[in-house]
């Protein structure tokens, strides 16, 4: 993973990059392809007016205005994964059998502000 | 080595199960290496236009639902093929174990794939026909296969056993969402077509050479998620 480390005090919600790599997970021996994917996180602020220019709901922008007037009664709204993409694993099973498994949402495309 | 709780957990949620053992060391037939390759790249919806996106949760060269796809050899492959009874050339029993079928998922291709290894001059026009049969029923060790209860499911002839011959086992009615069988015990036989001599050995060399496979498509609607909501 990359991290940010907090030189800028509030980095923007965005992706960021995070590799999983099977053989350090111990799967390499029996998932036969892929070696890892890139699945990536989200982190940063979601804080007014920022927040209006990252693929935010309108009601994040509203709550990240309400933050920046009252920080003490409303929290920022949260930096989520808002665009997702599948992957596919092939692997085998304890049969012997030659197995394909598709699995949505296993890649963060996007992040937003919800 | 013992799995952590958080490995177990993630397994689990992935519907994957620890090995149990070293990795097999069978190859990747190829038809898993294709769909895995196309299933790869259509991963990438966002650089392709809207009405190209491939179906969430459709196998789209195979053409059915599904988001779980198996490869599953012959069971009994290694065992020789028993003398065959009166003009068959092959009388060859073929077991899969499908007891890794789970209720929730649904059934959507169960597609049976006979290759005879292209067996170059073995009487190139001679023309075959085949026959399948489920085999009922417990069958004592030791007893010829003919006693074997059998019920024949379909009878095809084909001009030559060069390439791979394919079956729809679900057209065949034999598999419903209800009646999910823990194993598929057939019998396949194999007879000349037209008179004529064959060349000797030819139907022993058949029967090592047949590679029989199942490829079993699933669809686990848990796995496949609502497309999401256009925002407002």
């Amino acid at each position: 993973a990359t991290h940010h480390s907090p030189d800028s005090p509030d980095p923007p919600c965005a992706a960021r990059q995070l590799y999983i790599n099977f053989q350090e997970v111990g799967w390499h021996n029996w998932i036969i392809a892929p070696r890892g994917f890139m699945a990536n996180y989200c982190q940063g602020h979601c804080f007014f007016p920022t927040a209006t220019k990252i693929s935010s709901l309108n009601h994040a922008v509203m709550q990240s205005l309400m933050h920046s007037v009252a920080p003490a009664t409303t929290p920022p709204p949260c930096c989520v994964p808002v665009k997702l993409s599948p992957i596919s694993v092939l692997f085998y099973d304890n049969s012997d059998n030659v197995v394909l498994r598709h699995y949505e949402d296993m890649v963060v495309d996007e992040c937003g502000c919800r | 080595g013992a799995l952590s709780p958080q490995a177990s957990a993630l397994l689990q949620t992935l519907g994957l199960s620890p090995p149990s053992g070293p990795p097999p060391t069978r190859p990747v037939p190829s038809v898993m290496w294709r769909l895995f390759q196309r299933g790869t790249e259509a991963a990438e919806p966002q650089d392709l236009p809207q009405e190209s996106q491939p179906l969430p949760c459709h196998v789209e060269e195979l053409g059915v639902p599904g988001n779980i796809v198996r490869h599953v050899l012959d069971g009994g492959a290694s065992a020789p093929p028993e003398p065959a009874s009166g003009s068959l050339c092959l009388e060859k029993p073929l077991f899969f174990n499908l007891s890794f079928l789970d209720l929730k998922e649904q059934l959507t291709l169960v597609r049976l794939e006979l290759n005879f290894g292209a067996p170059g001059d073995l009487a190139p026009d001679q023309g075959w026909e085949l026959s399948l049969a489920q085999a009922q029923g417990p069958r004592l060790w030791g007893q010829p296969l003919h006693w074997h209860q059998r019920e024949v499911l379909l009878s095809r002839t084909v001009p030559s056993l060069r390439d791979p011959l394919y079956f729809d086992m679900l057209s065949l009615g034999l598999m419903g969402n209800s009646t999910f069988p823990h194993n598929l015990s057939l019998v396949l036989e194999v007879l000349p077509a037209r008179e004529g001599a064959l060349p000797p050995g030819s139907c022993s060399m058949l029967g090592r050479s047949l590679e029989a496979s199942l490829l079993v498509v699933t669809l686990d609607p848990q796995l496949c998620q609502p497309a999401p909501r256009k925002r407002r």
